[in-house]
């Protein structure tokens, strides 16, 4: 299936059972990151997945060891898919999208190593076929003109995809905001040797995986422990045995 | 007193080869996510080789065992001066990571390396 673009969501995951042991950090940090029994997430497959599935071949043996000649060049790589994907009307054979990407906020603080945007630079859609780049999209003010493309470098990867090195933007614009984090970039595309012009519907391609965030981090607590709250689905999924969970067992 | 636990160490009994096989190690053991109940969050890998050390720490810890002063100590404060206070466990001494491919519950997807995940070796502490 992978390779078909679609959004399908996961039956109710069952509870998890209650775990022998104090919590580890893993489990502790797992169930951070995993849905907690309510919650239905968006199951993602396609390109998105391909791509993580061949950074993690190349990153770990089938056993999960990391490789000592990974390229990754940190503990942690985050996929992130666009929040919102917003149609802007067509001007000429140009189609332009507006991409939301939210950034969490990170209740430990992670070192964020490299950000870099991957895209489709080409798509193809019955006899059309079309050339796109990302910009970053800046709000416009009186004194700057620049174009979103800034300082960010471009590196070919694939006949499909282009990556986009936006770290000095994420770090000087978002990453130590206090707010709600929201990267936002134009997807543009605009259509090669055909006088006809592609009208695009809302739930067409152009609103599937075609651009997703990437960020390179590293976890800058040392110690296993962190002293932080236990999150709420660990103490539910404990039935609430919270003073066996938070006692520092060390 | 030392020479009450020498005979121990000088004539190795057919008794002292028994308990020498079941004398703390490492055992390997594999799991799958499935089996812990995660898999529809963790993508990679299918299954987890986390090991585990078993087996009783003997009266002399020897080299190989990486114990620390104090656990020999209190092997002989068990054997020689109060039976309460309990041998040495056998527990895990070194660890390897791992990394894990998961599905956030934003959607997102994580590629993470975890610290110790992996049992590599065991000792008597």
């Amino acid at each position: 299936e992978v390779g078909q673009p679609a959004i399908t969501f996961l039956p109710e995951s069952p509870t998890l059972p209650p775990a022998e042991t104090p919590t580890m950090p893993f489990v502790e940090k797992l169930l951070e990151e995993a849905p907690g029994k309510e919650q239905r997430k968006p199951y993602l497959q396609g390109l998105p997945l391909q791509y993580m599935l061949e950074l993690y071949q190349r990153s770990a043996d089938s056993d999960g060891h990391p490789r000592e000649n990974r390229t990754i060049g940190a503990t942690m790589v985050r996929l992130l898919m666009p929040s919102a994907n917003v149609a802007r009307p067509l001007r000429g054979s140009w189609h332009t999208r507006l991409l939301n990407f939210l950034l969490e906020r990170n209740r430990v603080a992670y070192q964020l190593v490299r950000a870099t945007m991957v895209y489709r630079h080409q798509l193809h859609l019955a006899r059309f076929s079309l050339s796109c780049h990302v910009e970053l999209w800046v709000p416009k003010s009186p004194n700057n003109h620049s174009s979103g493309r800034g300082s960010s470098q471009l590196s070919l990867m694939s006949q499909t995809w282009t990556e986009m090195d936006i770290t000095q933007h994420i770090r000087q614009k978002l990453w130590n905001h206090k707010g709600r984090r929201v990267l936002r970039l134009r997807f543009m595309c605009q259509q090669q040797n055909n006088s006809e012009v592609l009208e695009f519907h809302q739930h067409d391609t152009l609103s599937m995986d075609i651009a997703f965030l990437l960020l390179h981090l590293n976890d800058t607590h040392k110690t296993a422990w962190k002293a932080e709250l236990l999150p709420s689905g660990l103490e539910e999924f404990m039935g609430g045995e919270s003073s066996l969970l938070s006692r520092k067992a060390r | 007193q030392v020479d009450s636990v020498a005979p121990e160490v000088s004539t190795p009994s057919q008794e002292q080869d028994e308990s020498k096989n079941n004398q703390c190690s490492l055992h390997p053991y594999t799991v799958s996510f499935r089996q812990l109940g995660w898999d529809h969050w963790i993508i990679a890998p299918h299954h987890y080789t986390p090991n585990y050390c078993k087996g009783t720490c003997p009266r002399v810890l020897h080299y190989g065992l990486n114990s620390p002063n104090h656990a020999i100590i209190q092997s002989l404060i068990n054997k020689l001066v109060n039976q309460s206070i309990p041998q040495p466990s056998c527990v895990p001494y070194k660890y390897d990571a791992m990394s894990v491919l998961l599905i956030e519950a934003n959607g997102s997807i994580l590629y993470k390396e975890h610290e110790g995940m992996v049992a590599q070796s065991c000792t008597c502490r």
